[in-house]
C-alpha cells in the first residue's frame, strides 16, 4: 500500500507539533523534524501505522542522540582531582536573570562542604538589590564563608579577591556567583566576560531556566558566543516542565547538561538523566 | 529575528498581484510560524489561524478594504479579543486603602515589580506601602527594604518571621491604620505542583482580600505558561497581569496564554532591572512586538 506526501506530511507536522508541545523551540523542533525525515529515507513503510511507529522510533533515536552529554564533567569529580593543589577549583555561574544562578551555587557549595571540601562564594552579583545579603544568608546555612564587598563594587574584584583569600586558606573550591543580565546587552555581557577573564575558572556554567521558551536558544547561544561556557545547569524543573528547554540548550550549544534544579531545599539538586527527560518530552 | 516575523509575511502577502486561497493559506502558515516563535501556547496558535483563515476566506469585503488589508484586520481583531484595546488601570478606589497583591512563578519579578509600582503610584500623589510577605527566600525582606528606601515608600517586613500569612496580615493591618492609599505586599515565588504554597496563596487571599490579585509572569517563559496562569488562577482570582523582561529578545507569547487562561487583562510590562523601567501595557504595540 502506498504512502502518500500528504500522509507523510501530517505525520511530520503532528510530530513537530509534539515537540512544540514539549516546549522545544521552535528551530530545534524544525531541525529534529529533518533529522528524523533522515533517517526515515529509504526505509520501507507499509501501512500507516508502520510510519508512526517508525517516526517514534527515529524521533526517540535522534532525541537520545542530542541528549547524551558528549562530554563527562563532574563537579565533584574535578574537586577532588584540583585537592591539595595551590590554586582553587574556581567555578564562575552566569545567564539571564532569576533563573536560579545564586540558589543553584547555594545547592552545590552545600554538597562540596558535606563531602569535606572547604568552600566560599563570591557575591559577584554588586547590582541588584539584597544579592549580597541572600548569599550571605545562604553562606550562614551552609556554613560557607562569602568574600564580599559593597553594592556598586566592582564584580570581578570581588571574585579575585576572593581567590586571592582561597590560596591564602588553602580553600578548594570557589564559586562565584554574577548578576542576571539579558544576553541582549552588550555591556553587560562584557562585564561576565571581564569577570571570566579576570577569575580564570575551571568551569563555566550557564543556568537556565526549564520554564523558558524560545528565548531559551537565544540565551545559551548568545552567552556562548560572547562569553563562553562549558556546562549547564537547568533549574525549576521541579515546575512540571516538559524537559524541551533542555533539547532547545543542549541542540543548539552542544553543551553539557550537568545537573538540574528540582526546588527550593538544598538538596534539590539532580544529575541529569537523559532518560527522563527523553521520556518527559515523548509523553 | 530576521526572516521568521510576520511582517515578513505581510510584505510576501503585499507582493502578490492578488489575495487569492493559496496566499491566505501561505500567509496563515508564517503566521502560525512567528506566533509559535513568539512562545504563544499550541492549541492557541492552531485556534487563532484557523479563525484568521476561516475569516479571511468567507467574510464579506468590508467597504473600503481590500481582501489584502481584511487578512491584517482580522489579524488584529482577533489577536486584541484578548488583549483588549488599551490600557487599564489596576482597581483603585479613592477613600479607602487598596491592597494589591504580587503573585507569580519563582524568579518572574515580583520583588523587582513591586518596588516599580510603589515609585509609579508614589509618582501619582498616592500614599503607597510595600509589605514583604514573603518569608522563604534568603533575603527577600532585604531586597524589597532596600528597593523600598530607593523609592521613598513606607515598608513592612518581618525578616525571621515564619508565616507568611500572618505577616501579610500585620502588614495590611498597619499601613490601613495609618491611611494608606496603595498596599504593595510581595509574596514567595511558587509554580503549580508546589500545592501547599498555592494553599498559602489562598489563604493570605482570604486574610487580607486583595482588590487586585497581580500575576507576575517571565516574558522568556514558554509552552508552561497556560498551565500555570491557569493553576494560580483556580487558587486565587487573578485581576490583572504584568509581563516582565520584555527588554530581552523574548516576545512575551507566554503572556498572551496566561491572558487566555485567566480572562485577567495585561496592565504593565517590565521592561529593565531599573525602578523606572515600567510601562502602561499597550496592546497594539504589544501584538506588533510580537508579530515581528
Ligand atoms: N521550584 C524551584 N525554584 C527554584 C529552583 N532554583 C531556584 N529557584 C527559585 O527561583 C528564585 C530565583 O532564584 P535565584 O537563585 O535568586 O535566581 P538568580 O538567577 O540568582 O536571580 P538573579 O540573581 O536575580 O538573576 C528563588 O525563589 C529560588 O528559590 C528550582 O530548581 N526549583
Ligand atoms: N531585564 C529585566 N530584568 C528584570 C525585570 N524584572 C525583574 N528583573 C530581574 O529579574 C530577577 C528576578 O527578579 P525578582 O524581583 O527577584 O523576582 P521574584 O519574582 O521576586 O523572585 P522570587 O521572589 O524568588 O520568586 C532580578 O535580577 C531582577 O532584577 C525586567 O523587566 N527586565
Ligand atoms: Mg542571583
Ligand atoms: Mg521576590
Amino acid at each position: 500500500k502506498e504512502l502518500t506526501d500528504k500522509n507523510m506530511d501530517e505525520a511530520f507536522w503532528d510530530l513537530q507539533l509534539s515537540l512544540l508541545q514539549s516546549d522545544v523551540a521552535l528551530e530545534v523542533a524544525e531541525a529534529i523534524t529533518e533529522k528524523v525525515k533522515e533517517k526515515l529515507k529509504g526505509k520501507r513503510v507499509g501501512r500507516f501505522t508502520d510510519l508512526k511507529t517508525l517516526l517514534e522510533e527515529a524521533l526517540r533515536e535522534s532525541i537520545k542522540e542530542i541528549l547524551t552529554p558528549k562530554s563527562s564533567i563532574e563537579i565533584l569529580a574535578l574537586a577532588e582531582e584540583n585537592k591539595g593543589k595551590k590554586e582553587p577549583l574556581v567555578i564562575v555561574f552566569l545567564g539571564v536573570n532569576g533563573t536560579g544562578k545564586t540558589t543553584t551555587i547555594a545547592k552545590i557549595g552545600r554538597m562540596l562542604k558535606k563531602k569535606g571540601y572547604n568552600v566560599v562564594f563570591a557575591a559577584s552579583d554588586t547590582f541588584r538589590a539584597g544579592s549580597i545579603e541572600q548569599l550571605e544568608e545562604h553562606g550562614r546555612r551552609t556554613g560557607i564563608r562569602v568574600i564580599r564587598h559593597d553594592y556598586g563594587g566592582d564584580s570581578a574584584a570581588v571574585a579575585y579577591d576572593a581567590i586571592q583569600h582561597a590560596m591564602a586558606k588553602g580553600v578548594d573550591v570557589v564559586l562565584i556567583d554574577t548578576a542576571g543580565r539579558m544576553q541582549t546587552d552588550k555591556n553587560l555581557l562584557e562585564e561576565v566576560n571581564k569577570i571570566v577573564r579576570v577569575s580564570n575558572p575551571k568551569l563555566t556554567i550557564f543556568v537556565g531556566d526549564a520554564l523558558a521558551g524560545n528565548d531559551a536558544v537565544e540565551q545559551a547561544k548568545k552567552f556562548n558566543e560572547a562569553v563562553g561556557f562549558d556546562a549547564v545547569i537547568l533549574a525549576k524543573v521541579d515546575a512540571d516542565s516538559k524537559g524541551g528547554a533542555a533539547l532547545s540548550i543542549t541542540f543548539a550549544t552542544e553543551k553539557p547538561i550537568i545537573a538540574v534544579g528540582t526546588g527550593q531545599k538544598y538538596d534539590d539538586l539532580a544529575s541529569f538523566s537523559p532518560e527522563w527527560f527523553l521520556s518527559k518530552i515523548l509523553d | 529575528s530576521l526572516g521568521q516575523g510576520i511582517s515578513n509575511a505581510f510584505r510576501k502577502l503585499l507582493r502578490r498581484p492578488t489575495v487569492d486561497e493559496k496566499a491566505v493559506e501561505e500567509f496563515v502558515k508564517d503566521l502560525q510560524r512567528a506566533l509559535l516563535i513568539a512562545d504563544v501556547n499550541v492549541d492557541l496558535v492552531l485556534a487563532l489561524s484557523e479563525r484568521v483563515k476561516k475569516r479571511a476566506l468567507e467574510e464579506k469585503l468590508p467597504l473600503g478594504l481590500t481582501r489584502r488589508e481584511h487578512v491584517i484586520k482580522v489579524l488584529f481583531d482577533e489577536l486584541t479579543v484578548f488583549l483588549g484595546e488599551s490600557y487599564q488601570p489596576l482597581r483603585y478606589i479613592s477613600g479607602r486603602s487598596n491592597v494589591y497583591m504580587l503573585v507569580g512563578i519563582q524568579g518572574s519579578g515580583k520583588t523587582t515589580t513591586g518596588g516599580k509600582l510603589a515609585r509609579y503610584l508614589k509618582k501619582r500623589g498616592l500614599k503607597v506601602g510595600l509589605v514583604c510577605a514573603d518569608t522563604y527566600r534568603p533575603g527577600a525582606s532585604d531586597q524589597l527594604k532596600q528597593l523600598s528606601e530607593r523609592v521613598e515608600v513606607s515598608f513592612y517586613g518581618e525578616p525571621d518571621a515564619k508565616d507568611a500569612v500572618k505577616v501579610a496580615e500585620r502588614g495590611v493591618k498597619k499601613f490601613k491604620g495609618e491611611g494608606y492609599d496603595v498596599i504593595l505586599v510581595d509574596t514567595a515565588g511558587r509554580h503549580k505542583e508546589e500545592k501547599g504554597l498555592l494553599k498559602e496563596m489562598k489563604e493570605i487571599t482570604g486574610k487580607i482580600k486583595p482588590d487586585e490579585i497581580i500575576l507576575v509572569l517571565d516574558g522568556t517563559i514558554g509552552q508552561q505558561a497556560f498551565n500555570q496562569a491557569k493553576a494560580f488562577n483556580e487558587a486565587t482570582d487573578i485581576g490583572s497581569i504584568i509581563v516582565t523582561k520584555l527588554d530581552g529578545a523574548a516576545k512575551g507569547g507566554g503572556a498572551l496564554s496566561s491572558v487566555v487562561a485567566t480572562g485577567a487583562k495585561i496592565k504593565y510590562i517590565g521592561t529593565g532591572e531599573k525602578l523606572d523601567e515600567l510601562e502602561t501595557f499597550d496592546p497594539p504595540g504589544f501584538v506588533g512586538r510580537l508579530l515581528d
